[in-house]
């Protein structure tokens, strides 16, 4: 909406199929109820209109009226959203939106008229309340949060989450408005800079497995602290090797095989002898190389020769798998692993590739034999255990578990890039500091 | 509860249900197209 794709690309990424955590608000005078999902990967606020008349999700939702509300101001500047799962249109509204019991004036919120997706007629809930920052606000609004702080409400710049991950209590968890709740932490946060504005996003280091490094963010990852989001999402690269140690369910790629199969021995020999990593890949011929990363050669015959035409995403997937197969090539003689060994284990590895934004199912019976993941913020190694990555669907004999973590791939400068949703935010009480423009993280209790 | 200039909003918790996932399987067909135009953007990117 703002003209910046820089801006669209990752909005459009969201998933809110999963969204798990939902709280309530009111809108007008006298409050309106709604239930709203508290959302830190987003910026704005919008609830179902009693205009909407031509999209079913409205009328399983509860709807804003602005004919009842004595404090209702006109707007009337269009608004559209669209999110990776969902979209939204409708039109800008102002009134007094009701926090517990804190009453934010003359906030400007969407008033959806219509809600075409699948997304939002099975949701829990009515509408979403963005807690990101004003810069990805689509219509350049004024977030709640800013409206919290600018009148005065809160006694500190500061909001923060509690996810109650126990699955046999009923409370879901707490959001605290102008500080943290001590009884929902043990120990110091961490708190890491917010490094673009924007979303809550963050440096991150190296991502482990059973304490061993897995090499692709060992140099540098980018992440996002978003409650909107249920699970952790991370580059294919790390998620084929997560995949891989928990027995989650992967697409087999023949490229990838045909890649191991011909040019696994010759990328070996080229790492061992200190060839620049990033240019193995062209070197060989899968990619072409622009200084910065791999460039398919579908793309680069289109370029250098406008009269041909791209013959499909073969070439394409080759060097993608190219550059994956050298990053895991890497990891594994850093082990000290043998060349057949580690020519077995990448092939395996092409059994286990995520199907992007996809779910993987994994053994419910295997979780004991499964090994830790853990995240690097702040030099500090945040450990996630099986009972903690492995989301449970259904009860009983019909129980069925999948991985909490899927693949995103976000090339530079903005990627490789993390999201990192409920199932993180669950494990880690999380701090969004914006007086200090910073995040931080420690033990949830 | 408003309470020493905190303001606690309790969360309610949906737990993962296969009509979601049903839900997002339809809507991945539906969302299809986009999700190709956004890979082309990063190739472009």
């Amino acid at each position: 909406n703002s003209g910046d794709p820089e801006d669209i690309d990752i909005v459009s990424l969201k998933n809110y199929m999963d969204a798990q955590y939902f709280g309530e608000i009111g809108i007008g005078t006298p409050p309106q109820k709604f239930t709203v999902i508290f959302d830190t990967g987003s910026s704005n606020l919008w609830v179902p209109s009693s205009k909407c008349y031509f999209s079913v999700a409205c009328y399983f939702h509860s709807k804003y009226k602005s004919t009842s509300s004595s404090t209702y101001k006109k707007n009337g500047k269009p608004a559209d959203i669209h999110y990776g799962t969902g979209a939204i249109s409708g039109h800008f509204s102002e009134d007094h939106v009701t926090v517990g019991d804190l009453v934010v004036e003359n906030q400007e919120f969407i008033e959806a008229t219509r809600e075409p997706s699948i997304t939002f007629l099975v949701a829990k809930f009515d509408g979403i309340l963005g807690l990101g920052f004003q810069e990805i606000s689509v219509g350049n609004a004024v977030p709640v949060w800013y409206n919290m702080v600018k009148q005065g409400l809160v006694k500190e710049p500061v909001f923060s989450f509690w996810f109650n991950r126990n699955a046999d209590e009923e409370e879901g968890g707490e959001i605290v408005f102008g500080g943290v709740d001590p009884n929902h932490y043990k120990g110091k946060h961490t708190y890491v800079p917010v490094t673009q504005k924007g979303y809550w996003q963050f440096d991150m280091g190296d991502v482990l497995i059973d304490g061993q490094t897995t090499g692709f963010c060992a140099s540098g990852c980018s992440a996002i602290a978003d409650s909107g989001t249920s699970l952790l999402a991370g580059p294919t690269t790390i998620i084929t090797e997560v995949n891989h140690a928990i027995g989650a369910t992967g697409v087999v790629s023949q490229e990838c095989k045909a890649v191991v199969a011909e040019y696994g021995e010759t990328i070996i020999k080229m790492i061992l002898e200190k060839d620049q990593p990033q240019k193995i890949c062209s070197q060989i011929g899968l990619c072409t190389f622009d200084g910065t990363q791999g460039v398919s050669m579908d793309i680069k015959s289109v370029v250098d020769d406008n009269t041909r035409k791209a013959s499909g995403g073969l070439h394409d997937a080759m060097c993608s798998t190219c550059e994956m197969t050298v990053v895991w090539m890497q990891n594994q003689l850093k082990q000290n692993q043998t060349q057949d060994r580690i020519l077995t284990y990448v092939n395996e590895l092409c059994d286990r590739l995520p199907s992007p934004m996809g779910e993987s199912a994994v053994d419910c019976g295997s979780l004991s034999s499964m090994p830790n993941v853990s995240l690097t913020i702040g030099g500090k190694v945040f450990d996630l255990r099986p009972e903690q990555y492995v989301l449970k669907v259904g009860e009983g004999d019909a129980a069925q578990c999948i991985s909490g973590f899927t693949a995103l791939d976000v090339p530079p400068p903005r990627g490789p890039l993390w999201i990192l949703g409920d199932v993180f935010m669950g494990r880690y009480h999380t701090v969004f500091d914006y007086g200090n423009q910073r995040v931080g993280f420690a033990e949830a209790a | 509860a408003s309470n020493g200039g905190l303001v606690r909003i309790g969360l309610k918790k949906r737990n993962f249900d296969q009509n979601n996932r049903v839900a997002a399987e339809l809507e991945s067909k539906e969302g299809g197209a986009r999700r190709t135009s956004i890979r082309k953007y990063y190739l472009r990117g």
